[in-house]
């Protein structure tokens, strides 16, 4: 397979940061 | 207000950023004074959800990230790592939005990708080291519920290591990394937020909110 593990990594939720922008109430 | 760090501090004891303070992050970054102001905006609410001292804190960030700001999570560490420049424990606006800067659709890929290996390189000896390297894989599987036989774990790091190793020393360097990054680039999408790239238009409620604008719209309540 070409999966590598930065692959698999990049994947991880915890690496996004996206959740900084979502209103919280 | 006295001078702390080139910031000032406000009655409330928190730092306070003026305009003209918005207008040098905005020109040492890829953002506006508009966007800057945004981003000051969403600054304020993170850095007030659980310690209102005008700083992030790992469980203000933690909450924002996760819902919750308990637990041990490993990506928490290496992101707050990454944002919290000075190493003093807290993030302040100016690591905020310089950190935020490189997540930029516009940021350099060059910045992008020494950004990515500092994530990467836990233990900071500027190489990503096989042991790294399977924490990071065995972290994200234990995050997402999935399984992976141990054989296949260490089948799959070998082969990155082998595959990006250019020069053959057990661990990926920069340069390695470098060379790497450009054969696999889906490696770096996490280093985008297309939010950044029209802040202050995508999320229109943080100029409303502003203080900017509090004080136009009390200037106008004013003048009727």
């Amino acid at each position: 397979s070409n999966l590598n593990a930065f692959d698999i990594i990049s994947y991880s939720s915890g690496f996004d940061l996206s959740g900084l922008f979502e209103e919280t109430d | 207000c006295f001078n702390y760090q080139s910031r000032c501090i406000g009655k409330n004891q928190k730092p306070y950023y003026n305009y003209e303070d918005l207008a040098r992050l905005a020109q040492g970054t890829r953002f506006t004074v508009n966007e800057v102001e945004a981003l000051y905006v969403l600054f304020k609410r993170l850095s007030s959800s659980i310690i209102d001292d005008g700083l992030i804190h790992k469980e203000e960030l933690q909450l924002a990230l996760f819902q919750t700001p308990n637990g041990e999570n490993f990506f928490l560490d290496r992101v707050f790592d990454l944002f919290d420049e000075k190493s003093k424990g807290v993030i302040d606006f100016d690591e905020f939005v310089h950190t935020l800067s490189i997540f930029h659709p516009y940021a350099p890929l060059e910045e992008k990708i020494d950004y990515a290996f500092k994530l990467y390189d836990i233990r900071k000896t500027g190489f990503i080291e096989r042991e790294e390297l399977k924490q990071m894989v065995k972290a994200m599987l234990m995050e997402s519920d999935m399984n992976l036989s141990d054989d296949l774990l260490e089948a799959i790091v070998d082969k990155t290591i082998a595959d990006a190793d250019k020069d053959k020393d057990g661990k990926i360097s920069k340069e390695d990394w470098k060379v790497f990054v450009s054969r696999n680039p889906s490696i770096l999408k996490n280093m985008t937020l297309a939010y950044l790239k029209d802040i202050a238009c995508i999320f229109p409620s943080f100029i409303f909110k502003s203080d900017l604008d509090e004080l136009v719209k009390t200037k106008e309540l004013q003048d009727i």
